[in-house]
């Protein structure tokens, strides 16, 4: 798999090391999809990345690949800003290569990484006609969970038709976020837009939120879909190829 | 209070 922008793979990986340091990777013809839950499955993330949207891609047969997303950050740090990539796993190996080329082809890295023997468990996600779609700035939604964090460790996600309110308590008291819905949009990636078919209110933890907003450099904007009793979902787009959804079960009454 | 649910309360194991 190459790709001539390297840099979407590496923010990809930084999205979700800090969620899930192992994942098992599905390579089949039609690209590469994982999905993993964090250690105390409250969260997860399910990534797609289509074969389209590569450079060149090729797969001859389908592999489940056990891979270290904390190494893999580690040797895609090593990458500069604009090289491309490839991604080459050999028929009966126990490692995949990763292939960094300079810009101008001049430097070329090439490193290795052991793959794993991973149990990977696989929940079935419904397809969910949720009640509310948020779309808004990822920068904005990074900015909120930072926010709400100083008052507490949950954050209430309220929406009616005017907007969305995040709201959070804690020790020091009570903080409280309201966006309204652009009325007039001039620059997409800025615009705060709600469709709702019923208004909702729950409740997540703060930390979980933080982490998804790791991927928040992938897409300008983010989308939060909700419904009541239902696990949020987060979605950063990658760019003409796929997406990053985040899953997060919602604090429910004791 | 409010308790930190599971993603297996909500989805089904494949």
């Amino acid at each position: 798999a190459r790709l001539l922008h390297g840099s979407i793979f590496a923010k990809v990986i930084e999205g979700l090391r800090e969620l899930v340091n192992e994942a098992t990777w599905e390579c089949s013809g039609n690209g590469i999809t994982l999905q993993a839950m964090d250690s105390s499955h409250v969260a997860l993330v399910s990534l797609v990345m289509r074969s389209e949207g590569f450079e060149s891609y090729r797969c001859d047969r389908n592999m489940s690949l056990g891979i270290s997303l904390v190494s893999m950050s580690k040797v895609l740090k090593t990458m500069g800003k604009d090289d491309s990539l490839t991604i080459r796993v050999n028929d009966d190996s126990d490692s995949i290569i990763i292939a960094m080329e300079s810009q101008n082809q001049d430097k070329f890295a090439d490193y290795e990484l052991r793959l794993m023997d991973l149990d990977s468990e696989h929940l079935g996600i419904p397809d969910t006609d949720y009640s509310c779609a948020i779309k808004m700035p990822s920068s904005e939604f990074s900015r909120i969970c930072r926010d709400m964090s100083i008052m507490g460790d949950s954050v209430l996600i309220c929406t009616t038709k005017e907007g969305v309110k995040f709201s959070a308590k804690g020790d020091l008291g009570q903080g409280s976020i309201r966006l309204v819905q652009t009325t007039n949009i001039e620059k997409e990636e800025e615009a705060v837009i709600i469709e709702m078919k019923e208004a909702v209110a729950l409740t997540f933890a703060v930390r979980y939120l933080s982490m998804f907003c790791k991927a928040a450099p992938l897409s300008p904007q983010v989308g939060l879909s909700l419904s009541e009793d239902t696990p949020l979902m987060c979605e950063f787009k990658i760019a003409e190829m796929g997406h990053v959804r985040f899953y997060l079960a919602p604090k429910i009454e004791d | 209070s409010l308790l930190q649910s599971t993603l297996q309360c909500f989805f089904n194991q494949s």
